[in-house]
């Protein structure tokens, strides 16, 4: 069963069976199992928010460091709750306009080559 | 150089920094 | 009787009322310098180095915008695997203290409260006039800073 990973998160991420509460600067948790190819898909629910504040989700090779958000480099990429914007290497991109916010059922899809 | 930059901010305690959110990012469009 | 800790935080938090202990001035090591104003006694908490606490991938971040900038970044001190004290535009003048590969103070982090906190104590009798100092204990580079310590077991570099 995928779960959210007890070991492969930030230490100050408070982990609470599948649901992960952050706080302060941006930080990561990752899933227990990872994938290497084909078309996966997974979803979560943005339970709650606190005013002004943000959260990132997406796709992270082990690599990408735990101390800072999904899209901060070249393992992995983010979509952010403010302004919907997609960020791969630190650099934001345009991506879907208006954002996401707490309540919202948020659904990542990623491609991967099979025969590579 | 931190002699002499204008800006420069005396603390009485060390100051913990509050992050923003685009604190790692390089480029927003 | 008082704990370590509860005497440490007595003895931090008298620091701010002793600061005549110290004075700043033109250094022979480099640029300023902070010097002291009356003979200090081994194992003495000299003055508390302050600054704004940051996670490391912040002051990596920093780090190549101060360089960019020309700044030079040592004014980052570590005190733990996850936080860095940053003294480069917020902080204390415990910043001008140079380094030296034979120097007069050590640096210590203490716990109080859950806070770390940097303190520079003396390591021997320090006389009245000397210039304060302390190995900056840098992470050896690859592009190195050239040490202006003069002492005769200087190892030629900062880093």
């Amino acid at each position: 069963t995928v779960n959210v990973s007890s070991n492969d998160r930030a230490f100050q991420l408070s982990i609470n069976g599948n649901s992960i509460t952050g706080f302060e600067g941006y930080s990561m948790a990752r899933a227990s199992h990872g994938v290497s190819k084909g078309t996966w898909y997974f979803e979560v629910n943005f339970d709650d928010q606190p005013d002004d504040s943000h959260i990132r989700i997406g796709w992270s090779q082990s690599y990408a460091s735990l101390q800072a958000c999904v899209g901060y480099n070249k393992f992995s990429y983010g979509w952010r709750s403010k302004h919907g914007t997609k960020f791969h290497e630190a650099k934001g991109k345009k991506y879907h306009f208006g954002g996401f916010k707490q309540g919202d059922v948020l659904g990542c899809l990623i491609h991967l080559p099979v025969d590579k | 150089w931190s002699a002499f930059a204008p800006e420069f901010q005396e603390l009485e305690e060390n100051e913990k920094y509050i992050e923003k959110e685009n604190e790692f990012d390089m480029e927003d469009e | 009787s008082l704990g370590d800790a509860n005497n440490d935080f007595f003895k931090i938090n008298q620091l701010k009322f002793r600061k005549k202990m110290i004075k700043f001035a033109r250094s022979r090591i480099h640029g300023w310098g902070l010097y002291a104003m009356e003979s200090i006694a081994p194992d003495e908490m000299i003055v508390e180095y302050i600054g704004q606490t940051i996670r490391s991938l912040v002051a990596e971040e920093r780090e190549k915008a101060y360089e960019r900038r020309g700044i030079g970044s040592s004014y980052l001190f570590r005190i733990d695997l996850h936080h860095v004290i940053d003294a480069t535009k917020r902080g204390n003048f415990a910043r001008f203290i140079n380094h030296s590969c034979q120097p007069n103070c050590y640096a210590k982090v203490l716990t109080i409260e859950g806070e770390k906190r940097i303190v520079i104590y003396s390591r021997t009798i320090i006389k009245k006039g000397e210039e304060i100092t302390y190995d900056y204990k840098f992470p050896i580079e690859d592009d190195k800073i050239d040490c202006l310590c003069g002492a005769k077991t200087c190892r030629g570099y900062l880093n």
